[in-house]
């Protein structure tokens, strides 16, 4: 069988299914202080999981708040450095409008996921961390 | 506050992937 790490090693959507792969690129991302990005894309999976469900508006409404207070509203922050002015202004406005919708997180998960793929990621195959670890 | 820390990190940990 194919050992986990060369797993991860095969795109970032391997490492991110596996527990073991998400604590050490989390490690990794500490270093780099960027560990909140990872931390964001989850949270943007897990509010899309409550969006499918029925019911539980006022819970939605309460979690893309704290979404958008912890990782866009403070613009220095690694995470809403990252994400285009455009795409702040439309969560923001449907959180002003208490309009939860099931998108509004899609497309700012997005661009993370970009950023990861394009330089975390690869960074992370060639760090200390990882090789240490394989 | 701390409602608020705990609903997010439920939220992040109902999308990570269960433990093979």
């Amino acid at each position: 069988p194919t050992p986990p790490y060369l797993k991860w090693a095969e795109s970032l959507h391997s490492l991110l299914d596996d527990q073991d792969g998400i604590q050490l690129f989390r490690t990794f991302l500490r270093q780099e202080d960027c560990a909140d990005m990872l931390d964001f894309w989850f949270a943007c999976s897990g509010f899309r999981k409550l969006e499918s469900h029925e019911g539980n508006e006022e819970k939605k409404v309460k979690l893309a708040k704290a979404i958008y207070k912890k990782y866009i509203l403070d613009n220095s922050g690694v995470v809403s450095r990252q994400i285009k002015p455009a795409t702040k202004s439309f969560i923001k406005d449907c959180i002003g409008k208490l309009h939860v919708d099931p998108a509004m997180f899609e497309q700012a998960q997005t661009e993370i996921q970009t950023l990861m793929e394009e330089n975390s990621y690869p960074l992370f195959l060639t760090s200390d961390v990882y090789l240490e670890h394989t | 506050i701390d409602s608020e820390d705990d609903l997010l990190q439920e939220c992040i940990s109902s999308a990570m992937p269960k433990k093979k």
